[in-house]
């Protein structure tokens, strides 16, 4: 029978013990999707970068963190921001 | 595409750029192809040129690094972030940094450059045959040395082409060793290292010493990493150990198992449980040439891209057979225009070439003989500016020097001055005969002796002293007691009241000005003294109070202490152009 999975922190690992949620947050906020002014209306506003991210990326446009976005969020990329705040 | 704001770029259309160090992971010679590639990229499609430099300050600055590397965007390990690059600018603006937790190869797994052998530098062949059995890495197999080696095509058995892998026992880079192996054991801080090792360093670099003790010689270089080396984790550099046991189990080859990310890894002893020594297993790997073919966009002015087949898109996606997206060619072209003229060709004889009179130019050779056209826009230009004419036009000055307070640059006969105290106005050309009738149209040096305020000039073995309006010479330069394999002075430096330095290739005398004789003791090696600057420099001069070795249209600026403080172009940081 498979034996079910155990999840190790490896040492020397950089810890991104992260919720998809926290990593969505610091994404939109590195790559300029969420900018400082917007960071006190945070709902509202996290459904607006989101927008702004899937269309910056070509991706569905909805708003909302689904799976294909949380996805492309994963992909490796460049450090430069997509949008200057 | 979408340029940053303000349309940052270059205000020079040949930039320059230098490549501080080196990954582990390829061979330094792959890597230099990969960024040589992807510059070429955008120099095909734009009137763009590279130019490599190995000392001073580049236009784009390339450096690979992990984590905190010194600026203010750290790296976040394997994979996630691959790399950065600034805008157009001074300073840090225009450099591209690579991080270094990522697995660096050309695309489709470990890129392994061989070494000796037969194959004369040919990349390993994965997998190959070796005595009836398939290698997907490199082995020591039939070797007693322990070197690692590879076919370098798909079967040894038959085509018996082979060279060696990456390891550190065959070679170190970088480092004070020049590519020496290394030594074990070695002796660094009084303990004894048998394997490279990161102790030492914050940067998490695997090195050894490349003699049996570093504390004595100070001599080092850093590891390459073996094809089967681990990435990351915190054993990077050491290969899987197989088997290995992890939470009890026994594993004969990479796994997932323990992770939430399906990334494979493997132990690097033979018992995690007992040791936690891991690293990930080598994967695909990332690019380099895409990478910083993209990074390079950013250095020239691109941002990201929204279309999803761009290189600029912000996303890494591996293409085998790389074309540039219309989408980039137009965000390039936008500010660099579109390339133009013939593509290169084997260099002709120029007005550049040899230092001897050429007659004025005639109205034929002032007209492009053809019309320019590009493919785009099929629109014939023609050059508004005689070149002969305009100093922002000269690739190489003849000579150049500081006289009677503002900078003298001569040509074929002419010259230009330009003033230090108003704001760098060129003024010219003039001709060299009106001011200076018994002067040949080619000079060589110029210097104004600080004392007497007389002038000299130097035109192959000959040399002549202008005071006001009366003229000494032309004189052998055998009379100063230059030998007479001396066949010209390409440079001089006043050093204090009355001497002045000449110079000439790996040479250089002191001349006593008021005597008219050299000091004993010279010739002496210009590289003894002043150290990192060319050798082959054609123009040596003192300006406000640095010196100046030229070559080609670049220069390298020392100061008093002999520490070069800047590379740069004539063109544009001295002429303003």
């Amino acid at each position: 029978a498979p034996l079910k999975s155990v999840f190790v922190t490896f040492p020397g690992e950089i810890l991104k013990n992260m919720t998809d949620q926290e990593f969505a947050n610091s994404y939109l906020e590195r790559f300029g999707y969420l900018n400082l002014e917007e960071r006190s209306t945070r709902l509202a506003s996290k459904s607006k970068a989101l927008l702004r991210m899937q269309r910056h990326l070509g991706l569905p446009e909805t708003g909302e963190l689904n799976t294909e976005t949380l996805s492309a969020m994963k992909q490796p990329r460049c450090g430069v921001p997509d949008i200057r705040n | 595409y979408q340029t940053f704001t303000g349309d940052l770029k270059w205000d020079h259309n040949d930039i320059t750029y230098r490549i501080l160090n080196y990954s582990p992971d390829m061979d330094p010679s792959v890597i230099d192809d990969a960024f040589a590639r992807a510059f070429k990229v955008w120099s095909e499609v734009t009137p763009l040129t590279f130019t490599r430099l190995y000392s001073g300050t580049a236009d784009i600055m390339v450096s690979f690094g992990k984590l905190d590397h010194g600026d203010p965007y750290p790296f976040d390990g394997k994979d996630g972030l691959l790399a950065h690059a600034y805008p157009p600018g001074e300073g840090i603006q225009g450099d591209a940094h690579f991080d270094d937790d990522e697995f660096w190869t050309l695309g489709t797994g470990p890129a392994v450059k061989t070494r000796y052998g037969n194959a004369e530098g040919a990349m390993c062949h994965f997998p190959f045959l070796f005595e009836g059995k398939s290698y997907s890495s490199c082995t020591t197999e039939g070797r007693s040395d322990n070197l690692p080696w590879c076919s370098t095509t798909a079967n040894f058995d038959t085509d018996k082409k082979y060279g060696f892998c990456p390891s550190e026992l065959l070679y170190t880079f970088s480092g004070n060793s020049d590519g020496a192996a290394c030594v074990f054991p070695f002796v660094f801080l009084g303990e004894t290292y048998n394997k490279c090792t990161t102790e030492g360093r914050s940067d998490g670099y695997r090195w050894c010493a490349t003699t049996s003790n570093f504390d004595k010689d100070k001599k080092y270089g850093f590891c390459p990493n073996r094809d089967t080396a681990v990435i990351g984790g915190n054993s990077e550099g050491e290969p899987c150990e197989f088997p290995f046991t992890f939470l009890g189990k026994t594993y004969d080859s990479c796994t997932s198992e323990g992770r939430g990310d399906g990334k494979l890894w493997c132990a690097t002893t033979s018992s995690y449980d007992r040791d936690q020594k891991w690293g990930f297993c080598p994967d695909r790997g990332y690019s380099l040439f895409l990478v910083a073919a993209h990074e390079f966009g950013h250095a020239l002015g691109l941002d990201h891209s929204n279309i999803r087949d761009a290189l600029m898109y912000p996303m890494y996606s591996y293409e085998e057979d790389f074309h540039l997206h219309q989408d980039d060619i137009a965000g390039i072209q936008y500010l660099y225009g579109p390339k133009t003229g013939p593509d290169p060709t084997p260099p002709q004889p120029t007005d550049e070439s040899p230092k001897t009179p050429t007659p004025p130019p005639t109205p034929s050779a002032e007209t492009p003989k053809t019309p320019v056209t590009t493919p785009d826009t099929a629109v014939t230009t023609s050059r508004p500016i005689d070149p002969s004419q305009d100093a922002c036009e000269v690739n190489q000055f003849d000579a150049i020097s500081e006289i009677q307070g503002e900078l003298h640059l001569f040509k074929d006969g002419q010259y230009w001055r330009v003033s230090a105290q108003r704001n760098g106005e060129i003024k010219g050309p003039f001709p060299i005969a009106d001011k200076w009738p018994a002067l040949p149209a080619t000079i060589d040096t110029a210097f104004e002796d600080l004392l007497t305020k007389k002038i000299f000039f130097f035109s192959g073995k000959r040399f002549w002293v202008y005071h006001g309006q009366n003229v000494l010479g032309p004189r052998s330069l055998e009379k100063l007691g230059l030998g007479s394999d001396v066949d010209q002075i390409v440079g001089a430096i006043q050093r204090g009241k009355g001497k002045v330095l000449l110079f000439n290739g790996e040479n250089y005398w002191r001349m006593d000005v008021k005597a008219q004789s050299i000091d004993k003791g010279y010739p002496r090696y210009t590289d003894e003294v002043f150290g990192g600057v060319p050798v082959d420099s054609h123009d040596v001069f003192l300006y406000k109070g640095s010196y100046y070795f030229c070559r080609d249209h670049f220069y390298w600026q020392m100061n008093s202490r002999h520490q070069v403080s800047r590379v740069g172009y004539v063109k544009y940081d001295i002429l303003k152009c």
